[in-house]
Parts: C-alpha cells; sequence; structure tokens
C-alpha cells in the first residue's frame, strides 16, 4: 500500500496520538 | 483411516504443507467439550505444555506422559455457572483463566495450583455483563461489561497467587467492544472491534482511547484476533463469521488489513477464503502468528497462511463427527482440534 492510500505515516504514531488524545 | 486425515483435501493445488498427526486425549467423562486450550505449568523444577480441556461444568488440566499419550492431572469442578470459554493467557504459568456464564459471560475465574497449601483453587476475578475478554502478557486481563447505562472497559493485573494487584480503566468508545487483541510487541498498546465494524485503539497505561477507525462495511461484525505494527502502520488480523460469500472472492474467513492510526484510513492487505469447493461458512477460529484456522459449517477444521492467502490444509469430519474446536497451541506450529465429545486431537 502505498503513502498516498493511506496519508501521511508516523513510526511514532503511538507517542503522538497519546499526546494529542484527551486524558 | 489416519492417513486419509492427514492428507489436505486441496481439490486446487500442490499439497505442500500438511497437518501431521500427533496425540489424541480423550475425556470419557466430559459430556460436551465447550473448549480446549494450553497452559504453560511449573511443576518438579520443569515447565511444560499442558493441555486444558473445559465442559460446562469442568475444566480439565492434562500432562504428557509419553510422546503420544496424556493423562488428566486435575479436573476442577464448576457447577454453579457453566462454562463458556477458556481465556488463553500469554506467557503465564500455573493460571488457568475461565469464562462462566449463561447466554453472555457473567464471571472470570481463575483456576490455578497453589504451593502453600498443595492444592488446586479457584479464584474470581470479575463479575458483570461481560461482553468481551481477552489476556494480555504480563498477566493482565482486559475486558468489556455492560450496565444498562454504559459500557465499562478495564485492564486487571493479576498476582502470582491468582489475585488481582491493580486495575485500569479504560475510556469506552459510543459502540460495544466485541474483541480484543494485544499489539504485539508494544506493550502499553491494545485494539479492539466493535459492534460497529469499527477498530479502537487504547493506551493501557493512560487508559486514552487513542483512536476510532472504520473497518468499512462490505465485512460486518469483524472480530480481531492479532495486530502488530510495522513501519508505522497497525496491521489487524481480523475474522467475519457474517460475511457473505461474493462471486469474485467466494467466502472470507479472514482479512488482514493495514491502518494508519494517524489517519484511521486502511486497506486491506490479504484475504483468507474458504477453500474451493467446500460447502459452508466460516464458525469460529484462532490465531497464531501467520497462520489461521477455523472450523466451518461443514465441520471440517481449515488452516490457512494468512500473508499469502491460501489455504494451506484441511481436516474433514472424521468418524468422531464434525470438528466443534480449532486452537493453537502457546508455542504455535501445533493445532489442536476437538469434538464435542471431548476428544481432542494435536496436529503438527
Amino acid at each position: 500500500c502505498s503513502e498516498s492510500d493511506l496519508g501521511p505515516i508516523s513510526l511514532n504514531w503511538f507517542e503522538e496520538l497519546s499526546a494529542e488524545a484527551p486524558p | 483411516d489416519v492417513v486419509e486425515q492427514l492428507i489436505p483435501l486441496l481439490p486446487d493445488g500442490p499439497r505442500e504443507e500438511s497437518l501431521q498427526f500427533v496425540s489424541e486425549l480423550k475425556d470419557p467423562s466430559c459430556p460436551c467439550a465447550v473448549d480446549v486450550s494450553t497452559v504453560w505449568w511449573a511443576a518438579a523444577g520443569r515447565r511444560e505444555l499442558r493441555v486444558v480441556t473445559a465442559s460446562e461444568s469442568s475444566v480439565s488440566l492434562w500432562e504428557p506422559l509419553a510422546p503420544d499419550c496424556w493423562g488428566k492431572v486435575h479436573t476442577w469442578h464448576l457447577r454453579e455457572i457453566p462454562v463458556i470459554q477458556i481465556v488463553p493467557l500469554p506467557d503465564t504459568c500455573n493460571i488457568v483463566c475461565v469464562a462462566l456464564g449463561e447466554l453472555e459471560i457473567g464471571e472470570i475465574r481463575l483456576l490455578l495450583y497453589s504451593s502453600e497449601t498443595d492444592s488446586f483453587k479457584h479464584s474470581l476475578v470479575k463479575t458483570g455483563n461481560i461482553k468481551a475478554v481477552v489476556g494480555l502478557k504480563d498477566r493482565r486481563l482486559v475486558s468489556s461489561s455492560r450496565t444498562m447505562q454504559e459500557q465499562q472497559l478495564e485492564m486487571v493485573s493479576l498476582s502470582e497467587t491468582g489475585g488481582s494487584k491493580d486495575r485500569q480503566t479504560l475510556m469506552p468508545p459510543e459502540e460495544t467492544v466485541t474483541a480484543f487483541a494485544e499489539v504485539e510487541g508494544m506493550r502499553e498498546a491494545l485494539v479492539g472491534t466493535t459492534a460497529g465494524n469499527s477498530v479502537v485503539i487504547w493506551n493501557l497505561k493512560t487508559g486514552q482511547l487513542l483512536r476510532k477507525m472504520d473497518v468499512g462495511y462490505s465485512y460486518p461484525a469483524s472480530i480481531c484476533h492479532r495486530a502488530y505494527s510495522d513501519s508505522g502502520l497497525l496491521f489487524v488480523v481480523l475474522s467475519h463469521p457474517h460475511a457473505k460469500e461474493s462471486e469474485s472472492c467466494g467466502s472470507p474467513a479472514f482479512r488482514v488489513v493495514a491502518f494508519n492510526p494517524r489517519t484511521g484510513r486502511s486497506t486491506g492487505v490479504m484475504f483468507s477464503c474458504l477453500p474451493p469447493g467446500r460447502a459452508g461458512r466460516y464458525l469460529e477460529g484462532d490465531v497464531w502468528d501467520t497462520a489461521g484456522a477455523a472450523v466451518l459449517t461443514s465441520g471440517a477444521v481449515a488452516v490457512w497462511d494468512l500473508l499469502q492467502g491460501r489455504c494451506t490444509a484441511v481436516l474433514p469430519p472424521g468418524p468422531a463427527g464434525h470438528w466443534a474446536l480449532a486452537r493453537w497451541a502457546a508455542t504455535g506450529a501445533v493445532l489442536l482440534a476437538g469434538h464435542r465429545n471431548g476428544t481432542v486431537r494435536l496436529y503438527r
């Protein structure tokens, strides 16, 4: 699958989503 | 008879891989088997893999006596509430977790051996209207339960002696959670599937609900079996017990879907369909690494390589009748196939 299908990919998605999500 | 069962009946291709019969165990006192599993058990200074069988009113632990022979070590009798399923606890030793209930799970119990009292015992971990439960590494148990007003999700950390050490509440999504899978290699990440056909991600340390992502409505009531993260994508193995047959891809049993957790977008990676020429559909199944196994309505067990989307073996219904259970051993590479009459056969 290409990045264009799925949007920008981040290797640190778990840390980033944890920082952004409501506590 | 035996040879016939060992050869996978694949009408359309080479028989590159097959199931090799290893051993059989039969519980004559089991009126109706409800589940089978394996558990690591340490005794007399060594740790070995043992088989656990469950009927509605009892759970039995079996040890290997010889390469092809099993002996029953102990039976826990649970006569008040029927046993519904065994809940595997990965990497946990000397503890069997079971879910009990009538139509849905009403309580979760641990069955264990206490060296202090030199006796087998059981302890209650949780009660409620429990919709889904999963055992995680490091003796952790996550469950979803429902009251009239709300859904509650909780992770319980278990002690070695079967007590609960710590409890962490997880933020519930709006939809009922139907299944959980730990994200391999990420101790604090958990995924779940919902009745609304979404995949959700939690942070187990903080209890945060991180993301809800649509699976797509072509395959309703998806159940997650396994998840792992690679190169920034979250790969989830789903089964589709209610998927309808389509002309293009037949009856899907398992699907590997790649999600981008950052954007919530997803794409199908691989389909694993029922072998051609086999009537019926997926009933229930189990996943270990890249291997999927499922009981089909025809009474056969089928095995797939999920990354290749290829059915690699089929166990047709034998002289003992339809297969009812298909589970992978905790070590992988060994399939436990069970009949309702309590017979379990192990295949490599």
